[in-house]
């Protein structure tokens, strides 16, 4: 079945779903089958693909409460062959209330992507900027965990409480869930506040540090007006360049371990 | 009483918390008492001020909660004179849980502020990167909203779920919520997409676009390590200006309207 990996950071807007969009483009054109999923009410994955998301019947959200839509009806294809999509919209937020009272509760992703695992080879999940249920869902049904890692203070600080949260879930929920790896966001290789943040993440965690990092450049924030990752809005930039790095340093860390 | 505005947008990383730390010095320079609001288990409003929240026994998790704690015992002095904070640590998130099952849930923060807001000219609260209930209890406490907005596409697309929340927040809880302004943040003048970007803004939100915008600049990413505002660690710097001209046009349409 395919390997899950779960992209979380509480903290908000330090480049998850940008990660999740372009590291899945980037791996399909390595030959890999894959699936995105959103488990975040913005809808940003499927804003990032040009797939409007606020229009679509079925999305996540329908599997998660077992409604009785199936999994056929929710996912998308995008532009890219080989790259699918289950889209999120605002419905989802009202799953993180209802989902409260269920038994069960932190296992409802791990449900939906039961059969869609054997269809794919990998599958990248999305999680919103907050530690609360639907990001404990992505965190239970993934094999592994990436943290995108903007270079600053707030981002910095707010490492020691992901790390408690991936501690309990492993405790409680998902033994097997492994933290593959940090990888350094929107790095300003010209200040030197990002290559100070950048040597104390390096001595903190070692070689769960990425060598690739993915430098800031204006190229990211105009893909998504155009509805497509940077590795096709802008082949030949130093961004996509980046995130090819990154897939192929992720995949050559598989073999060896 | 105080006037309270909640800061709010559920997009991560837009500069809410950036915000409300530098409006919040630059009011307290124009001779307000200031008091500001962390309703982001994140924190980062006390780690941003130098405060570390998560060695507080009392935050504002316990007077959510009406365990007994008192308003005094939870407010902390910052490093400026006339600027206090109620801060918020990890244990916040468990009140998102907690506050669902309560009755008049959305109006916690309003009954915790009931008394605070004699003791001061104006209440900031910052909200975390979600339309849940944490943000609700801001919107539900506060007289007004304004909206820090990076000029980014993501955010963009965010504006309209936001909108959607004000107006039901207005009709349902609050019928006196204004939406006072949105704030062009981390604005680079240099790219042709803030500009293109900018420019959307101004066409859908007209007069609610303050005219002062906030550059990108380093500067803002360093003082939070300093552990103070701009405003004091770099008090000539562009970015602390443009807040000081921020916090004067708000005054001056308050005086008008
Ligand atoms: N390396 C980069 N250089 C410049 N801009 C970037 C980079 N990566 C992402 N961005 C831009 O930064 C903004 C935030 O990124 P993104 O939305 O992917 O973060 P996020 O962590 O998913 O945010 P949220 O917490 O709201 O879900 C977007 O406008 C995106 O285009
Ligand atoms: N005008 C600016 N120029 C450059 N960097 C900025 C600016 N404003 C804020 N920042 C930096 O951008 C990052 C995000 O800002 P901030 O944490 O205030 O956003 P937020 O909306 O509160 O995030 P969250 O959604 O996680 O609460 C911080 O590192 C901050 O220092
Ligand atoms: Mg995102
Ligand atoms: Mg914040």
């Amino acid at each position: 079945p395919a390997s899950t990996v779960a992209f979380a950071n509480q903290k908000g807007g330090v480049g998850k779903t940008t990660t999740v969009i372009s590291l899945g483009a980037a791996l399909v054109e390595l030959g890999e089958r894959v699936l995105l999923v959103d488990m975040d009410p913005q809808g940003s994955l499927g804003v990032g693909l040009g797939i409007e998301p606020h229009s679509r019947e079925v999305t996540v959200y329908n599997l998660l409460m077992q409604d009785g839509s199936t999994f056929e009806e929710a996912v998308v294809g995008t532009a890219i062959e080989g790259l699918d999509l289950l889209p999120a919209n605002i419905d989802l937020a009202a799953a993180e209330l209802l989902l409260v009272q269920e038994t069960a509760r932190e296992q409802a992703l791990q449900r939906v992507l039961r059969e869609a695992r054997y269809r794919y080879d990998r599958i990248l999940v999305d999680c919103p900027p907050s530690l609360g249920l639907l990001t404990i869902n992505g965190l239970t049904a993934a094999d592994g965990v990436i943290v995108p890692l903007e270079c600053e203070y707030f981002a910095l600080r707010g490492m020691s409480l992901l790390m408690q949260t991936l501690e309990r879930v492993r405790a409680r929920l998902n033994p097997d869930l492994e933290l593959q790896g940090i990888v350094a966001t929107m790095v300003d290789t010209r200040t030197l506040h990002a290559r100070e943040v950048l040597e104390r993440v390096r001595e903190a965690f070692g070689d769960l540090l990425y060598t690739t990092t993915i430098n800031r450049t204006i190229r990211f924030a105009e893909a998504p007006v155009a509805g497509e990752p940077i590795l096709t809005y802008s082949s030949e930039s130093r961004g996509a360049g980046a995130y090819r790095e990154l897939a192929r340093e992720i995949r050559g860390r598989e073999t060896v371990s």
